[in-house]
């Protein structure tokens, strides 16, 4: 099983937008995919029109109260299924405060995870526990970025969290790639940005870091305004507007993604 | 002084680029305002081109070590001055976890700022103890939104967050209305998402509510790259490109807010 983690502590940058366009693309081409939503915001399980309800356990149950991951899967379709966020997952930061191995919560608890091939986990836009976990307890990190200077400024920190994750919680981490989100190609400053990124990306030159050999994905993800109406029909962009843009972006991120063999 | 947070938990909607145009539109319109700046990843301190330094205090050392604020203000020009923001603020959810009235350090802190008109606060994309902070400092809450699905799912979270803190703890708070960003007219969905915004703040009805009587403010800020491009230069979009569309719409808000009488 692949693992990955889809994060970046700059808000609104496409993370969720990736993690179910990314996902839903992978069954599409025949993989087994789980979605794991780590966001409090739940915009994941939203995007593929999953209205949470009180009786069936989203992954706040399977974290803080043992619920087992398997009885808190719904299946999307035959290939694709999720682990639903939940609003009192804004309160893990605090209930966790004391846990011991607070960080190996969710790598534990995904042990018995049924066999899938890919697993990809939206996180919400910061590098509290949450994301912590989630690196923990996957073996890549795609970080989506909007090629903005704002956007840029946080990557030398969340370079750093992965790092720090690598050595002390998980020797497998690896980011894998950037992935260049709601791309306005003719700005000048999408062509600076892109170039500042690959250029960091291309001096990294010790072995032991773990974005050594990371590159930024060939395909950009281009704005298109379908990517943005597919959510309030609780559907991919694969199923609503399949001729878009955004929907052959993600498809060709796809086919990228499973061409390249996994870094760890 | 009119106090004012900017404040969504959805990431990337235009809080920081609304928190520091608008202040130096106030700025530029003659009156004297103060930017706080309650994000740890101190955007709008970049935004205005402030390089942090280990020496210079931040608001992290107003809060947690009881710096006076004065002694954090660092003047941007003769009208416009900013607490800036540090990433330190990042575990202020953890350290603050057991302090008492936790929520209403930041209102005794500005007990002793120095006269201004306006006090303007940028906050993170969550609704946590920095957030919590600010509400219970200022009087009016700006609601900036992207026009887009997701956006405008958490506005129900966002209101009772601000309903509870206007009961408990600030009796003064008011939502004095949401900003439109990013706009891009023509698209269906942003009409659609302002028609949804609309028809719910118009339905309001309860008096006690802190959204009685908030509206959508006319003045839409548009999308525009421009206002993407002004941090990487450190300056507001008015000092580095004052003809482009985003300093027009940004300068219309500030002459809308201005006209409207405070709402607390
Ligand atoms: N390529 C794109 N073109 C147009 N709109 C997009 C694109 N990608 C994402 N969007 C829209 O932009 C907004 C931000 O994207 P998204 O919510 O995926 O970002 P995020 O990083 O998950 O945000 P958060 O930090 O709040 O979790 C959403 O409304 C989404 O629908
Ligand atoms: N009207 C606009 N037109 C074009 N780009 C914009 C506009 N407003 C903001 N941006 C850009 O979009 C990105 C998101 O805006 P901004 O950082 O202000 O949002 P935010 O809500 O403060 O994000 P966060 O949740 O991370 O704090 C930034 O790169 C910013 O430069
Ligand atoms: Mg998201
Ligand atoms: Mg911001």
């Amino acid at each position: 099983m692949r693992s990955i983690a889809i994060i970046n502590q700059k808000g609104g940058v496409g993370k969720t937008t990736t993690a179910v366009n990314l996902s839903a693309g992978l069954a599409l081409q025949g993989h087994r995919v789980c979605v794991l939503d780590m966001d409090p915001q739940a915009h994941a399980t939203l995007h593929l029109g999953i209205t949470g309800n009180r009786t069936t356990p989203s992954i706040y149950d399977v974290i803080m109260k043992g619920v087992p991951i398997h009885d808190a899967l719904q299946r999307i379709d035959n290939r694709l299924s999720i682990v639903p966020g939940h609003i009192d997952l804004a309160a893990a930061e605090m209930e966790l405060a004391d846990e011991v191995g607070r960080e190996m919560i969710l790598r534990d608890r995904l042990a018995t995870l049924p066999g899938v091939d890919y697993l990809v986990i939206d996180c919400p836009p910061s590098l509290g526990v949450l994301t912590l976990n989630a690196l923990t307890a996957v073996n890549e990190v795609f970080l989506p970025l909007q090629p903005h200077f704002l956007a840029l400024h946080g990557l030398s920190q969340l370079l750093n969290t992965i790092d720090v994750v690598a050595r002390r919680l998980n020797r497998n981490l690896r980011l894998s790639g950037v992935v260049l989100c709601m791309y306005e190609s003719g700005t000048r400053l999408a062509g600076e940005v892109t170039n500042d990124v690959n250029e960091f990306l291309g001096s990294a030159q010790d072995p032991s870091r773990p974005w050594h050999g990371a590159r930024t994905f060939s395909t950009k993800i281009r704005r298109n305004v379908r990517l943005a109406e597919a959510p309030s029909f609780g559907r991919s962009i694969h199923e609503y507007a399949p001729n878009s843009p955004g929907a052959q972006d993600y498809l060709e991120l796809t086919r990228e993604v499973i061409a390249m063999a996994s870094r760890s």
